[in-house]
């Protein structure tokens, strides 16, 4: 028996709006521990790594080891049944061919629920390694999202520079060129751009653009996203769901031929 | 021109 219960469903409904467009289905591994899932992209370029952990959730538990196959797309449909701050319930017997959602209305005074068949995904579940990066870059998940939605305005890959002056996107494309640059300079101001880097070496690494904007849909679950980088391996955005978890993409460089 | 290798090869099967 599975069953983790959400305060509300608006972290729910955000997890899905950041793997939807990625990832068509997906197995949900939960355990004991609570509520993981890995999976690439049709192209195999990226990946995208979840992990919800059950004693951060309103109430967890799950006996046995159990793979939830879930399409995604029907998962996001039945998530839009329910308000934001509807009390979320999802469920799932050991042997069960459905899962089910109880939303409760904020006053307790609405029910639903919606049950979802599930599916059987071959998935392949790669080992990531435990990397330490030339530099990890931590700076507002708004303005990344801005800088990849006006690079992708002039070509479709972004050239990445950190070093000790800070960070540098650069995209060029048949009509002309663009360049963002955010300084490192940890400060309280308001206003400022507010970037930590911690760099070891400098990296410039090039990526298609096309699927950090996928990655960018991350955005509503967190302040910030940190953008980690070593030369020759997958970039990893990491956007931290509050003391719950994490959702991570990783990301193939564009190598030079 | 660009290549872009499979995520596949920078990480090893579980």
């Amino acid at each position: 028996m599975f069953e983790a219960t959400f305060n509300q469903a608006s972290i729910l409904k955000q997890v899905l709006e950041a793997t939807k467009d990625l990832v068509n289905d997906a197995n949900w591994d939960c355990s004991a521990e609570g509520i993981a899932l890995q999976a690439m992209d049709s192209s195999h370029v990226s990946l995208v790594s979840l992990s919800l952990r059950g004693d951060e959730l309103a109430s967890y538990r799950c006996e046995n080891q159990i793979s939830l196959g879930i399409n995604m797309n029907t998962m996001t449909k039945i998530l839009k049944c329910a308000e934001n701050n509807d009390r979320t319930i999802i469920r799932a017997d050991d042997d069960a061919d459905v899962m089910v959602f109880v939303f409760e209305s904020e006053g307790r005074d609405k029910t639903s629920k919606y049950e979802m068949k599930l599916m059987d995904i071959d998935s392949e579940h790669l080992g990531i390694p435990e990397q330490e990066y030339s530099a990890t870059v931590q700076m507002s998940s708004k303005e990344f999202s801005r800088i990849v939605r006006d690079l992708s305005t002039i070509g479709e890959n972004v050239e990445i520079t950190v070093d000790k002056e800070g960070i540098t996107f650069g995209a060029k494309g048949e009509s002309g060129s663009g360049t963002v640059s955010l300084k490192s300079n940890p400060s309280v101001d308001e206003g400022s751009s507010n970037i930590t880097i911690d760099l070891t070496d400098s990296v410039k690494l090039n990526f298609a653009l096309r699927y950090l904007t996928f990655f960018t849909k991350a955005a509503p679950l967190s302040d910030n996203v940190s953008l980690s980088l070593s030369a020759d391996v997958p970039l990893m955005v990491e956007y931290a769901i509050g003391d719950v978890g994490f959702i991570r993409y990783y990301l193939a460089p564009k190598i030079d031929d | 021109i660009y290549k872009q290798r499979s995520i596949r090869s920078y990480f090893s099967a579980a």
